[in-house]
């Protein structure tokens, strides 16, 4: 088992990295498998907490690490036990075949191997999350993970690999150190989206004014993120399966998000396949019917004549109130006064959002369309890249740009950071 | 049984037998700081059979620098000037790193952070770079002041920028 595992552990692929204090670079293990999988043994089970409420702090450790970082953790508990990547146990002084002996309660808490596994010291006094006092175990664990992983200890003031045990906030979360840090190991997160779009909501400020405001939602597969535009992250606990947050629209698999919104019309459309629905935001769900009594979902070519399905995706530009639909290499514009495909669409997309430069360009299939608050304006995704629209601000500063033009590609992750899959086992903690 | 009095056992007690051995005097600093890698690099490894022995003893003698002192119970006692420069410069990275003054001194200060609750993983080991973040920064300053080492720059965007 002992020469299995240091077999395993050679095909870590090791990661160099620039050092940027000493301009040199330094080989760092790391796992090279995309998916490890974890296990509470059982001859380790703490005394102090149920099993379940363990299994649940350690998921829960892991999952903070996986919404940071390409890796996904799987507990399983029914694989040999030589096919468990991390295996976690609770321990008093000599304990569990380890080499090193815990003390007693006090100092020492835990140890951890990188590439291996993590014992705790049962003579401490865990405590699960929602308690005040005694040593948060998940804290712990994520430390302790951390190692596993190939961090070592960081004084920074915030970063959980600190090698001190500091008293569980209220709501703690990853450092923004700990991110990088994982990150200059594993890389960071990318892949491509099914739909981006603002969410507009209203409400009453203390003045009784109404003001609006709007929350920033990337989908994939299944499940969707809320990006906090202000942090440069997804909000802490995402992703969430899109049928917790959505109800009524497809579970999966989304094609666009429209919001038409002019001086007489605002409605929001969720568009899957054939279908599209359209979604009640006061009542947190799509409309069972339309105005005429038609029921949801619709088809495209009822709601939208002309329009073919499915769409790789779409948006709905304020400016002259069209809603762009891609599909393929080309684009339909629908006017929606006038409820038909404008004049001289469709068009090649190259030609209505030219490339600024030369052949950096999607050319068609593009995954989503999203035009942007934050930055006022249009980006188009496909795959693990965006291409920003030129707004009419950007004209203002450069005449030359060609309207609707596309700039250079970029990564999605270098401007919409750390959107990270988790394992399926983890949606629904 | 652990005990404990309340219901949520939230005020449960360690049993006294399993208390760890605190670090109080020269000797249990010098196994402090060589346990985890301050003195010279550890090698850190499960399997290895090596790795939980023995650790260098050094003899009061060899622990004494002219100018060092140690503390017991709230003072200090000057000691015989000999040599140990490498415990005095592994007490003076850890005061560093902890936000003490780098005395090289081993005082109740620096005795209080060697008995905080830690991660039994050492902070320094062979093959591994050291615990200093180096990220987003072209130098790592170390302050007089005995501050904490840390990156020079924050590029923490959770620290105050907000878009409009």
């Amino acid at each position: 088992k002992i020469r299995k595992k240091r077999f395993l552990q050679m095909l870590a692929a090791p990661v160099r990295y620039k050092d940027q204090a000493n301009q040199g670079s330094t080989v760092r293990g790391a796992f090279s498998k995309k998916l490890l999988k974890w296990r509470l043994i059982g001859e380790g089970y703490s005394s102090q907490l149920s099993i379940d409420e363990q299994r649940y702090v350690f998921k829960t450790a892991f999952r903070m690490w996986s919404e940071v970082m390409p890796l996904d953790f799987e507990e399983d508990l029914t694989s040999p036990m030589s096919l468990i990547d991390v295996k976690l146990g609770f321990g008093r002084g000599r304990h569990l075949g380890c080499t090193r002996s815990f003390d007693g309660s006090g100092q020492e808490f835990a140890h951890a191997w990188f590439l291996g596994d993590i014992h705790f010291d049962d003579d401490e006094h865990f405590t699960a999350p929602s308690s005040d006092s005694g040593i948060s175990l998940l804290k712990v664990a994520v430390h302790e993970i951390g190692h596993v992983l190939g961090l070592s200890h960081i004084y920074q003031t915030g970063s959980i690999m600190q090698p001190n045990y500091i008293p569980q906030e209220a709501g703690f979360e990853l450092d923004w150190t700990d991110r990088k840090a994982i990150q200059m190991l594993y890389g960071t997160c990318e892949g491509s989206f099914d739909a981006v779009f603002d969410w507009i909501w209203k409400e009453r400020n203390q003045y009784g004014e109404l003001v609006l405001r709007y929350n920033t939602y990337f989908f994939r597969n299944a499940w969707y993120w809320l990006y906090e535009n202000r942090k440069n992250r997804t909000r802490y606990g995402d992703p969430v399966t899109v049928s917790l947050g959505w109800h009524g629209i497809p579970a999966e698999g989304i094609d666009a998000f429209v919001h038409v919104w002019t001086w007489t019309e605002d409605a929001t459309y969720f568009f899957k396949g054939t279908q599209y629905w359209r979604y009640d935001s006061e009542n947190d769900q799509a409309y069972i019917k339309d105005a005429q009594g038609n029921q949801y979902p619709r088809l495209i070519s009822e709601g939208f004549p002309k329009i073919p399905s499915p769409i790789n995706t779409a948006f709905f530009d304020r400016r002259d109130q069209f809603i762009y639909f891609f599909k393929d290499a080309h684009v339909y514009a629908f006017d929606v006064k006038r409820n038909m495909v404008a004049n001289h669409y469709p068009k090649r997309i190259i030609d209505v959002f030219p490339a600024v430069v030369r052949n950096n360009h999607p050319f068609g299939n593009i995954d989503a369309a999203y035009y942007a608050y934050t930055h006022n304006s249009i980006f188009l995704f496909k795959g693990k890249e965006y291409w920003k629209v030129v707004s009419d601000k950007d004209r203002q500063q450069n005449p030359k740009l060609p309207r609707n033009g596309l700039f250079l590609k970029k990564n999605i992750s270098e401007q919409w950071t750390d959107i990270c899959n988790v394992h399926s086992s983890m949606l629904k903690m | 049984e652990k005990l404990f009095h309340s219901r949520d056992h939230s005020d449960l007690q360690p049993s006294p037998q399993h208390q760890a051995e605190l670090v109080t005097d020269l000797q249990s600093a010098q196994q402090f700081l060589s346990k985890y890698g301050w003195t010279e690099p550890v090698k850190w490894e499960g399997t290895s059979s090596k790795n939980a022995a023995e650790l260098p003893r050094y003899g009061d003698a060899d622990l004494m620098q002219e100018g060092a002192s140690i503390s017991r119970y709230g003072q200090e006692f000057p000691l015989e000037p000999t040599q140990a420069p490498a415990f005095v410069e592994a007490l003076r990275k850890f005061q560093t790193l902890n936000g003490l003054p780098a005395t090289g001194k081993l005082d109740d200060s620096t005795i209080a952070a060697m008995n905080k609750p830690r991660c039994g993983v050492p902070d320094n080991q062979i093959g591994k770079e050291s615990a200093i973040v180096k990220s987003n920064s072209n130098n790592v300053t170390e302050k007089a002041s005995g501050k904490s080492l840390n990156t020079t720059t924050n590029q923490n965007p959770e620290n105050g920028t907000s878009t409009s």
